[in-house]
């Protein structure tokens, strides 16, 4: 089972259409395996990414060197999965 | 779960114990339940939609189609989709819209709409979002079965990269989870709505999403948009964002509601259901039941309006 241990999802928030096309080049980057839950849109829209760990420090330099604004989102992705799984085998027991 | 009204519906379920609890709807409502096969999954799995009637003829009633699912990872849409099975069996001959609904039409669910991608969900990758098919050339698996439309196939707005999450397929209707509904929409022939229902970031959307232009039926489209979600916020308060999907969100080729528009069902609909970030995907299984409710106000206010405006 593939494990989500220290990937985070950012929340980027693109203020203009220049910051939008940054954000789309992101996007290209395939070495940085990123999860775009919601795309790149409308300038004033929020941009929601999944980060595996091992590009987080990467990704946060690209968007602050670029001026774009992010909050995290989900700190630990695989600290709410592991609360999924404890609340189905919960339910199963019941 | 002995029976649907011992099913739990505040937990997510695997495949198997979804397809348990159709089979069990069926059985406990055999007069108004059918379970129909549409196709096989790319791993051989079978999929099914079931077929909520009231009519004892071999007809093809004017019929509304809801889907969930179709991206796996999105699972508060298989945990509605299964509440919203159970609702239309307890609400028949009880609601009053719902029973002149089903008095006059058929309604169709598809639960599972990527059995492979769901239960690849449950047993390797949580994230999982497209279907598992093999792409010539490349390790990468599967393609997004919401690109695989034919409507402005492989335009912008999807990719043609079969790594990335918005991969369009190598052709339309190549994934065998998106042509056995367009085998079974094009059959039928007399759906008068197709509501196609994902997560996250509580949006209502309509054609089109592949051009910015408005579609012929735009303005009532909008209407009853906005009648939708009034009735979905007055649930739990929950604010929805309604338009086109180019508009609202972002253009988006070869999606499934731009198809069924282009098929004539004048009424195609595209849910994204909650949350608007803080758990994404991963929606505690607490918010599966008010995510269902406020859904299905909506939901009936669409099949209403269906139901009262045929053409």
């Amino acid at each position: 089972r593939e494990d989500f241990v220290g990937h985070q999802v950012l929340r980027i928030l693109a203020a203009d259409e220049a910051q939008v096309q940054t954000v789309k080049e992101l996007e290209e980057l395939e070495h940085l395996q990123l999860d775009f839950w919601r795309g790149p849109a409308q300038p004033g829209s929020s941009i929601d990414v999944r980060v595996p760990f091992a590009s987080v420090q990467a990704v946060k330099m690209f968007l602050e060197s670029s001026g774009l604004s992010y909050s995290i989102m989900i700190e630990d992705v695989q600290a709410l999965l592991d609360e999924e799984q404890e609340q189905m085998f919960a339910f199963q027991a019941r | 779960a002995a029976n649907t009204d011992t099913f739990n519906y505040e937990t997510y379920h695997t495949l198997d114990e979804i397809y348990s609890f159709m089979d069990m709807l069926v059985a406990e409502n055999p007069n108004l339940v059918s379970k129909i096969q549409i196709g096989k999954t790319y791993e051989g799995r079978p999929i099914f939609v079931l077929k909520f009637s009231t009519s004892t003829k071999e007809e093809k009633r004017p019929a509304i189609w809801i889907d969930t699912g179709i991206h796996s990872r999105e699972w508060v849409t298989q945990a509605s989709g299964t509440w919203f099975a159970k609702k239309i069996t307890k609400d028949y001959k009880q609601d009053k819209t719902l029973t002149s609904i089903l008095d006059n039409m058929d309604i169709f669910l598809e639960i599972v709409t990527n059995p492979d991608g769901y239960a690849f969900t449950h047993s390797k990758n949580r994230l999982w979002r497209k279907t598992r098919s093999r792409n010539d050339g490349t390790s990468c698996v599967g393609a997004d079965p919401n690109r695989n439309w034919d409507a402005a196939f492989g335009k912008p707005g999807a990719s043609g990269n079969p790594c990335t999450e918005t991969y369009h397929g190598k052709a339309p209707n190549s994934e065998s989870e998106v042509k056995s509904i367009v085998d079974f929409v094009q059959n039928h022939k007399n759906i008068k709505a197709f509501i196609s229902i994902h997560s996250y970031s509580q949006l209502l959307l309509y054609p089109y999403g592949y051009t910015k232009d408005p579609a012929p039926d735009q303005q009532e489209l909008d209407q009853l948009a906005k009648a939708a979600v009034d009735a979905l916020s007055a649930v739990h308060g929950t604010k929805y964002k309604y338009g086109s999907i180019y508009t609202t969100i972002y253009q988006a080729s070869g999606n499934t509601v731009d198809w069924t528009y282009g098929q004539g069902i004048k009424y195609s609909y595209t849910f994204e259901l909650r949350d608007t970030g803080r758990y994404g995907f991963l929606l505690p299984a607490a918010q599966i039941v008010p995510t269902a409710e406020e859904t299905w106000a909506a939901l009936m206010t669409i099949m209403d309006h269906t139901h009262k405006h045929p053409y």
